[in-house]
C-alpha cells in the first residue's frame, strides 16, 4: 500500500458516499445513469470473485465488501425507491457496445485461462468504459447539478490516482500489471473533458453547463 | 508464470 493507492480508494469511497447523499438528500436520481450503475456493479461482482478464495488483508475484504453491497444498493434505489425520478429516455447508451468489446478483449488479454482470470480482466476493461453511458447523458442534457459533478470529479480522481501508484509500485516492487495500467489510462483519460469543466466552471462557484 | 499482478488492488 502506499500514499497514492490509499488516497486513490478513499476517493473512490468518496464517490459513492457522495452520490448516495445525492440521492438521499434530493431524494432523486435525476442526472444519474442507471446504466453506468449497472455495469459497476457488474464489474464489481465480477472482479471481487477472489473474495471467496483469496485472502488479501482485512483493508482489501472490507473494501470489496462496501463496493459490492453500496453498488447494489444504489441499483435498489434507483430501480425502486427513487424509480420515478428516473428518466431511461435520456439514460440511452447502447450497453452493448460496451460489453461484446469487453469480453472480446478479456479473451484476447489475461493472464490466465481460467474463468476467474477471464472475470478479472473482463471487469477492467469494462471498468474502464463504464462511465460511458453516464457521460453520454451529461453531453445530451448539456448540465448537472453540483453534487453530481463532485460524484464524478472523486470518481475519476480514483482511477487518475491509481497512475502514480502504478509508477511506484515499479521502482519499489518491480511490479507492473499491463492490463490494468493500460484499462486505467484509458479510464482517467475519458474523464480530461469532464475535469477541464469541472475545473474551469464548477470549482470557481459557476453551474456545470456544457457550450450549446 | 506471470504473478498475480494487481490482484491486491481495488
Amino acid at each position: 500500500m502506499n500514499i497514492f493507492r490509499l488516497l486513490g480508494d478513499l476517493s473512490h469511497l468518496a464517490s459513492i458516499l457522495i452520490l448516495l447523499q445525492k440521492i438521499q438528500s434530493t431524494r432523486s436520481c435525476r442526472g444519474i445513469s442507471f446504466k453506468t450503475q449497472a455495469l459497476y456493479a457488474t464489474v464489481f461482482i465480477t472482479r471481487y470473485l477472489d473474495l471467496f478464495y483469496d485472502w488479501v488483508s482485512l483493508y482489501n475484504f472490507v473494501m470489496k465488501i462496501f463496493f459490492i453491497a453500496s453498488s447494489c444498493y444504489v441499483l435498489y434505489l434507483m430501480k425502486y425507491k427513487y424509480r420515478p425520478t428516473h428518466d431511461p429516455s435520456i439514460d440511452t447508451f447502447r450497453v452493448e457496445y460496451l460489453l461484446g468489446p469487453c469480453a472480446v478483449l478479456a479473451l484476447l488479454f489475461h493472464y490466465r485461462f481460467t474463468l476467474p482470470e477471464l472475470l478479472w480482466s473482463f471487469s477492467i476493461f469494462l471498468e474502464s468504459v463504464a462511465i460511458l453511458p453516464q457521460l453520454f447523458m451529461l453531453q445530451r442534457t448539456g448540465e448537472a447539478e453540483t453534487i453530481t459533478t463532485h460524484y464524478l470529479a472523486a470518481l475519476g480522481a480514483y482511477r487518475a490516482l491509481y497512475i502514480p501508484n502504478w509508477i511506484y509500485r515499479w521502482f519499489t516492487e518491480d511490479m507492473v500489471d499491463p492490463i490494468a495500467v493500460t484499462a486505467g489510462i484509458v479510464q482517467t483519460a475519458l474523464y480530461l473533458d469532464f475535469f477541464y469543466v469541472y475545473f474551469t466552471k464548477v470549482l470557481q462557484g459557476q453551474k456545470f453547463e456544457l457550450p450549446a | 508464470e506471470k504473478p498475480r499482478s494487481a490482484h491486491d488492488e481495488l
